[in-house]
């Protein structure tokens, strides 16, 4: 894994060759859960990174929206930079000392080999809708979270389109069916792009959540950490105040769930390339987007609850 | 394969909450084939979307009409999407040191 190249877009197969490698080459440290399939029968991949038996979790995923090929990306640098680390930096090493980590690169991989074959700009899953002939379903708006408000389309062919129900999408329901099990999951992001903002819930209301004003800390922590390395500027907030109201979200469910620490990124950039941002750009975008990571697994390691 | 040839990326940018719902009523129009990268909000928020070429004409006048505000963030989504795979086969071509 020292000479895959980190700094260009990658195809699915490539990316799960990497996971296999990186298993292979770090036995008893890091192994791949298989948690679902999705819809067209790929196995959902997540990387486990772990120094100790029944350790609670944090919890990274990338590419739940397929076209935001830098976060795929990223998550394969994170991959990386865990091992590199591990033993090396000392917050790293603390972390995992008390903590599993689990990183699932590629959240949507139906959809992701969709982006690689047939159409750049596919956000959603792949499954045909009954009664439509629009395919796919936003599986950012599928969650059992405020499922079905405002927020999200009921129309197949929206790209916000919600589903026929909460978490009908098995790329959703491995990550329900995880968390559940698990059951120890301290932390959990979920990473997107674009337009350089921190998130934290809630998205389907106004209510602040119960700890709105300790996430509200830790994401200007996380965001300061970030911009010291490239002055990339990030604002951050609850997701309904600081982009908009998003129904059936993630982070929602799993703050729900009582995952405390739930964030979710949108990485570079502001506007200049979108969904497109050049591959010169995905090693600082993964380096700075570490470092705020970092940032928020450091707090949940030193504020266990 | 689904090409792009032609396509716009517009970023607009309204200054009052009437024009934010003028998007919204242009987000509705699935005619258009609208993509919405970043769906109309809020005025303190950019607008970006996707308009496929058969469309241009008409966004293009129903913003002019409306005088709101934007810029061409990427003037041809294919030619961007070309560069993306030469870059990804030239920088695979080459041998890693």
């Amino acid at each position: 894994s020292d000479d895959y190249n980190y700094a260009i877009y990658h195809t699915l197969n490539e990316i799960n060759s990497f996971i296999d490698m990186l298993v292979q080459e770090n036995p008893g440290f890091v192994s791949k859960i298989v948690i679902g399939k999705s819809y067209e029968g790929r196995p959902l991949n997540v990387l486990k990174f772990s120094t100790g038996a029944n350790r609670p979790g944090l919890w990274i995923d990338t590419g739940i929206h397929s076209r935001e090929w830098v976060t795929q990306a990223s998550g394969t640098w994170f991959a990386k930079k865990i091992v590199t680390d591990y033993g090396r930096d000392t917050e790293l090493t603390s972390i995992l000392k008390n903590y599993d980590i689990f990183l699932e690169i590629v959240t949507n991989p139906d959809g992701f080999q969709f982006t690689h074959t047939s159409n750049r700009m596919w956000r959603k899953t792949r499954k045909p809708n009954s009664g439509s002939s629009c395919i796919g379903v936003d599986p950012n708006r599928n969650w059992d979270a405020g499922f079905g408000g405002p927020g999200a389309s009921s129309s197949p062919c929206s790209e916000t389109y919600r589903g026929p129900y909460a978490h009908s999408e098995s790329e959703v329901k491995a990550i329900v069916d995880f968390v559940k099990s698990h059951g120890r999951i301290k932390a959990f992001v979920s990473i997107h792009s674009y337009s350089q903002m921190l998130l934290y819930p809630y998205g389907y209301t106004s209510t602040p959540c119960k700890d709105n004003a300790e996430l509200h800390e830790v994401a200007g922590k996380a965001i300061t950490a970030l911009k010291s390395l490239y002055n990339t500027q990030y604002s951050y907030g609850s997701i309904i105040t600081t982009i908009y109201q998003a129904s059936g979200g993630t982070i929602d469910w799993t703050y729900n769930q009582g995952i405390k620490y739930s964030f979710t990124f949108e990485l570079r950039d502001t506007g200049r390339y979108g969904f497109i941002l050049p591959a010169s750009q995905i090693l600082p975008t993964a380096q700075e987007t570490w470092l705020a990571l970092m940032a928020i697994m450091k707090h949940a390691n030193n504020n266990p609850y | 394969k689904e090409t792009f040839e032609g396509q716009q990326v517009l970023r607009i940018t309204a200054v009052n909450e009437a024009q934010i719902n003028l998007l919204k009523e242009l987000s509705a129009n699935e005619d258009l084939g609208l993509d919405f990268w970043m769906e109309p909000v809020d005025e303190s928020l950019p607008v970006d979307v996707r308009v496929p070429f058969h469309s241009l004409q008409a966004v293009r006048a129903f913003l002019g009409y409306h005088e709101i505000h934007y810029e061409i963030m990427i003037q041809d989504l294919q030619d961007l999407l070309d560069e993306e795979q030469r870059e990804m086969m030239k920088l695979k071509a080459q041998p890693r040191s």
